[in-house]
């Protein structure tokens, strides 16, 4: 989410 | 994706087989000396349903979305077998650990330190800060019974190993591709720092064959 990325890790 | 973090999913998934393989094998929660907290198993299934609620939404790849139902299905499957099939073997008053404490302190933190307050973004991070101190109640009940038998010890190797490649896979992000993470990066050390003293009996006696036994 950091910087509206999405999570990408498990 | 990079080798740190795939060998650590694996890492992840060895922990859940030999957890599996343990129950199956002894066909209880409960070997001689060792037992399987009830308590971590249930707060893992927390940890699970409340981060992975973007299964649906979030498509990274077929491996991310996999690994997420596997984690999911063989969560809720522990917890039925521990509940359900051995409950016969599975003795609450030895899981003692008050888990409604690490469930409250993480929905708090949660709701306070976040990225977002968004529903799902709030559940994520209760998830990561659940999952730092889920392993609490196996440690503890460990305390108690005094020893584990060695397969409960490859176990908490197997899960304590998990998160700390994951430090090493953040490293690497960080360094590669300016990935920054404070949540998952403090919780991550937090979780891994719990298994310190045990990776400390772990590789002084374990590996050279004498039975785990607390100091």
């Amino acid at each position: 989410y950091p910087g509206k990325k999405k999570h990408d890790e498990l | 994706m990079n080798l740190f973090r795939l060998v650590a999913d694996l890492m992840h998934l060895v922990s859940i087989f030999i957890l599996l393989l343990k129950m199956q094998k002894t066909r209880s929660v409960a070997g001689r000396c060792s037992r399987i907290s009830f308590k971590t198993q249930a707060l893992y299934a927390t940890v699970f349903l409340t981060r992975y609620t973007d299964l649906f939404a979030n498509f990274q790849s077929l491996y991310n979305t996999t690994m997420k139902v596997f984690f999911i299905a063989s969560s809720l499957y522990i917890v039925f077998l521990m509940k359900f099939k051995f409950k016969a073997t599975n003795d609450p008053r030895l899981d003692t650990f008050k888990a409604q404490y690490v469930v409250g302190g993480a929905a708090a933190l949660a709701l306070i330190v976040n990225y977002a307050f968004t529903v799902q973004e709030v559940l994520w991070t209760f998830s990561i800060y659940l999952e730092a101190v889920a392993i609490l109640p196996q440690l503890f009940m460990l305390t108690k019974t005094g020893e584990a038998e060695v397969i409960t010890t490859h176990y908490l190797f197997a899960l304590g190993t998990y998160r700390g490649l994951y430090l090493v896979n953040w490293i690497y992000r960080y360094w590669t591709e300016y990935y920054v993470d404070w949540i998952v990066w403090i919780a991550g050390a937090v979780q891994t720092g719990l298994y310190c003293d045990f990776f400390y009996i772990y590789f002084t006696k374990v590996l050279k064959g004498a039975k785990f036994e607390l100091p």
